[in-house]
């Protein structure tokens, strides 16, 4: 069956888009068939996977009722389709609001798709707003790249909190499916004092692949492609090879 | 008079809380009163300007119609005062939609302590949603933190179009302050051209002073306290410091 991961972190920048796209490219590499739905209105994963030319969007999908089928797009990478997003999404948050079942449009959207992909990847905005709580019910479990900062560690709590609320109120099934240190640099004293009592407290929900800060990975999108295809060799795109392989590892062990 | 600038950038992770905590404690070392009002959710402002124990905040101003002096904390810097931020903020954006003239309930609150601080510093969160557009209305001027990166390049244009949208409609002398580049890396390709690009399109708009990446910066906040409190001698310390001072020469020549 298909597995919906939802890739959220209210806190912003800590790497939710660079981990999206580089983790369903790792997957697609690895064989596997993989959709990236772009909740986010700043559409940055449409525009790092090279998609950009669309008539409609996510917006039309979760508001407009569009068939999700109709907006798919391919990218440049086999394996890997796109459900692109656009600015007009910053306004469905509100508009969201009167619409009945407002949580679950996005959930009601993907059963037409479920058993066509092995990973639905959604890469949410920086926010706990209609859009992530949307990503949250049609998910089986959820990744959160955490930047090894003090602000990062702080917002934790509330995320936390928030997929609870979302798992007593609409998703029973949802978990926690890890958590991916991101812009991890060895030598800074913050960053290895934040990992330590990360693991600690989440265990062996901390993925052991760890993301290392390196300029490559933020050069890719400026060229429109992943930084699998950008520079393959590189210590990011290494990462993110490992990391889809322990994902596939953690996912098999079931 | 007073002076309200809103430090705003719906990318996420680009300094606004860093650059809010850190100019507003220069603007105070130079004799300004000061006032933060942290309207992010997430409290960042707060909890780095060493502000935890309150019982009503700005949430309470904007969705309860509290006197904002009422939620007025001092900081241990002096000169320096905060409106802090609970998580109800979060829901503050919906329950807003509801309410008369919901963009400007900030504007409104902020009408007594005209006059009793220089700077009033607002610190938004990663969206253009109500609360950003709150801080829009009441402001004087934006100061746009922009990290030298891709994505953070990308979102400009749609800034600059919701800024616009704001003037035309509810804020007719709302202007761009500045923007400034923050995590400068001079070493780094994508930062120097991202740099030139933004230098040649806003030209004077753009701060002389840069905040490069500064781990001292990132340090501060587990402290409870501002990077000039914490480290003054640090480079980011220093940055913050001319940015306060670039400021002051720039308001000065009106
Ligand atoms: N490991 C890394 N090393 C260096 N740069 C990175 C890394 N991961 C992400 N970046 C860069 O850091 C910035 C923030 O990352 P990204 O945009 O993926 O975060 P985000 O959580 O999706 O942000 P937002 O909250 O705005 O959606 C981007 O410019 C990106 O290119
Ligand atoms: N110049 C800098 N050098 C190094 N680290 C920095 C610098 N400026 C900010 N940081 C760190 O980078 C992270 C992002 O900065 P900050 O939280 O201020 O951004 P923000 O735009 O307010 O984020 P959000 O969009 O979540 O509100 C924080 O952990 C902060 O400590
Ligand atoms: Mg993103
Ligand atoms: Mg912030």
């Amino acid at each position: 069956g298909t597995r919906i991961i939802a890739i959220a972190n209210q806190k912003g920048g800590v790497g939710k888009t660079t981990t999206a796209i580089n983790l369903a490219t790792g997957l697609a590499a690895c064989g596997q068939k993989v959709l990236v739905v772009d909740l986010d209105p700043q559409g940055n994963a449409s525009t790092g996977l090279g998609v950009s030319e669309y008539e409609m969007d996510v917006y039309d999908v979760l508001i407009g009722g569009v068939d999700l089928t109709k907006v798919i797009c391919a990218s440049d990478i086999p394996g890997l389709d796109v459900v692109p997003a656009s600015a007009d999404l910053a306004g469905a948050e509100i508009e969201l609001i009167d619409i009945d079942h407002r949580e679950a449009r996005l959930n009601n959207a993907l059963a037409p798709v479920l058993g066509k992909y092995d990973y639905i990847l959604t890469d949410c905005p920086p926010a706990l707003g209609l859009l992530t709580i949307n990503a949250l019910v049609a998910a089986d479990s959820v990744l959160v790249p955490l930047q090894c900062e003090y602000f990062a560690l702080e917002g934790m709590t509330r995320l936390m909190k928030s997929i609870e609320r979302i798992r007593r109120a609409y998703n029973e099934d949802l978990d926690i499916q890890g958590i991916v240190l991101t812009m991890h640099d060895g030598r800074n004293n913050l960053c290895r004092s934040v990992e330590a009592e990360v693991r600690e407290y989440f265990g062996d929900r901390v993925y052991r692949t760890v993301i290392p800060r390196n300029v490559r990975l933020s050069e890719a999108p400026s060229y429109g492609v992943p930084a699998l295809v950008y520079d393959l060799a590189c210590a990011g795109s290494q990462a993110y090879a490992r990391l889809a392989a322990e994902m596939l590892r953690r996912e098999g062990a079931g």
